[in-house]
This record gives structure tokens, sequence and C-alpha cells, in this order.
């Protein structure tokens, strides 16, 4: 029996159409901070078993964009974060199995880093998503826009970024904050736990005295009933595939929001082996 | 009059000797390009 072991350039179809899987299979996966965009194929390795099974092993390299998880713009619509505005980067191993024709993602192994090359003098610098001053910020420009929506009040699901630049008049401070509707009575305000309350992502920039704040609400998109079950489209995220490990961005180091960090039901030496070879344009490798 | 040079049909590893001195050899197969920025 042989295992052949496949090469595919790197901007092949096939290595185009496995690294999509894998970056929409990524992006389902975390349920805090913002969507990754494919950046580079780093390596692909397509293994297949004597039983004909197809293995896909990839490297690749993601980079943040400005669309939120919860927000539902396809992430080949959203932004990549320019790296002076403190880019955050992903660098994932990923597999997948192909079977009928469909590619499934079976284990990951990503690291999430912020980029640290083009910091320049009075760009913004991102802050640990506990900084108090910053946090002081956030709900004061939430106040300026709850002051400015009739009768209904949002309150804060989840600090995206927070940031902060250096200008002439002191350190001004950028943030991004999800909100959602909430039940508030004597000023303590409680999310709305349904389906279709109003979700949106908040910018503010200025001062907590003085500060400029826009949101841009999400669509809500209606529940898909049938006969038997009440399906929520969204915003409800797809449940996190039992098994994984590590990594979720309310328990990492408060610097910016993480990438799922391993999904490894049956940790494979897939993940962690370094090549050793060194004949990457050799079409086929028959390994016995 | 005009000579074609003979090329390999198949690509060599871009870590032989022939393919470092040979631009033609040279393929980049990986890593692939990069979409945003380095």
């Amino acid at each position: 029996a042989q295992i052949n072991v496949l090469r595919p350039m790197c901007d092949s179809p096939e290595a185009e159409e496995a690294a999509m899987v894998a970056q929409d299979y990524l992006n389902a996966q975390h349920t805090h901070g913002y969507k990754y965009a494919l950046n580079r194929i780093e390596d692909i390795k397509i293994i297949t078993m004597p039983t004909g099974d197809n293995t896909y092993v990839l490297e690749i390299d993601l980079l943040e964009t400005d669309c939120h998880v919860l927000d539902p713009t396809p992430v080949a619509n959203c932004t990549v974060r320019p790296k002076v505005l403190t880019a955050v980067e992903g660098d994932c191993d990923v597999v997948l199995k192909k079977v009928g024709g469909a590619l499934t993602v079976t284990e990951f192994k990503c690291k999430t880093e912020e980029s640290t090359e083009d910091f320049c003098l009075g760009c913004p610098t991102l802050l640990p998503l506990n900084d108090t001053r910053a946090l002081d910020f956030v709900h004061a420009s939430l106040a300026t826009f709850n002051n400015n929506t009739v009768n209904v009040t949002y309150t804060i699901l989840e600090v995206g970024r927070m940031s902060t630049q250096i200008v002439s008049g002191g350190p001004v401070y950028l943030a991004e904050y999800v909100v959602v509707e909430a039940n508030c009575t004597d000023g303590a305000c409680v999310p709305l736990n349904d389906p279709i309350a109003e979700h949106g992502i908040c910018t503010a920039k200025g001062f907590t005295a003085a500060h400029s704040v826009n949101c841009k609400m999400f669509p809500i998109l209606m529940p898909i009933v049938d006969a038997n079950n009440t399906v929520p489209a969204a915003p409800v995220l797809p449940p996190m595939v039992h098994g994984h490990t590590g990594g979720l961005s309310h328990k990492h180091g408060l610097r910016h929001h993480k990438l799922t960090t391993l999904y490894s039901p049956v940790l494979t030496s897939l993940l962690s082996a370094e090549s050793a070879e060194s004949a990457e344009v050799v079409p086929v490798v028959h390994v016995v | 009059i005009l000579f074609k040079r003979d090329v390999a049909a198949a690509s060599a590893p871009a870590d032989t000797p022939a393919a470092q001195t040979d631009p033609l050899l040279l393929v980049p197969v990986c890593p692939g390009r990069v979409r945003f920025f380095k």
C-alpha cells in the first residue's frame, strides 16, 4: 500500500478551494472579535491514503478585518485592517478531508499575533481590552449614543478594540464595541436574549467628555420557520465544536481578540510535524 | 539564426545547484501570492 503526497502550487485552484473552506470554518469557530480574511497560502500537501481518502494539510496566513463576527457581511466584502492600525494576524495549520468531493475541516491550530512592524509615531496603539480609562471612554460614548436613540436602549455586548493616539490635545481614544438592545430598569441594563434583538457595532473617537460615536446596526435576519422547528438564522452563531482547547478571546490576555487556538479531536502528527522534504516542486512523492 | 535552448520538461527542485544558477528552473510553488500586504 502506498501513501501519495502531492504538493500542488499554493495558488492552484484546489489550494484556493481548500483555503476558502478553512477560512470560513475558522471564522465560524470564534464567537468574539473580528472575521479574518485569507492573505496567503503558505503551504499545502495533499495526502492520498491507500483507501483513496484525500487529506489536505494547509498552512495559511489570515488578517483581521473590520467586520465583527456578528456582522452578517460576507468576509469577502470586509476591509482588512491596515498594519499601521495595529492589524492582527493569524497563522493557521488546518487539516481537511475530502469526502464525496466536499472538503471538511477536521483539525486546526492557530497562532494570533498583532503586527508590530509598522508602528509609527502618532499612530494609534492598541490597548488591552481591560484598560480602565479606555473602558470609561467606551461607556461615555455609549451614553451619548443612547441619548440619541428613541424608545430603545443599548448595552455593550463586547468591546472589540480600544486604542489611543497622541495628538496635540493629549491622548485620544478610539474604540469599537458591539451593542445589543437591552431591558433597562433603574439604570441597570440586561441584554435582550432574543434572536431578533438588534445588534450593531459602534465606533467612537475622542475624549471621555467630548467625542463622536457612530453605530452601524446589523440587519436582522428573521428566523427560518418550518413545520417542526424554529431555526434562528442570525445573529445566533454556530455552536462551538466540542473538543477545542484554549484560545477563546475572553480567556486570553485581553490584548486583542484571537482566533480559536486549537481544535483537534484526534491529535495527529499532521498539525505539528515539520516537513523534512526539500524538493517542493516535485509534483508527486511516493512514500511507502 | 535563432537557436532554441533545451529546457527541462519537469521543473527541478528550487534548492538544487542547477536551479540556483538557472532562473528558468525556479518555479515559485509555495508560498502563494499575497492578497493584501506582507
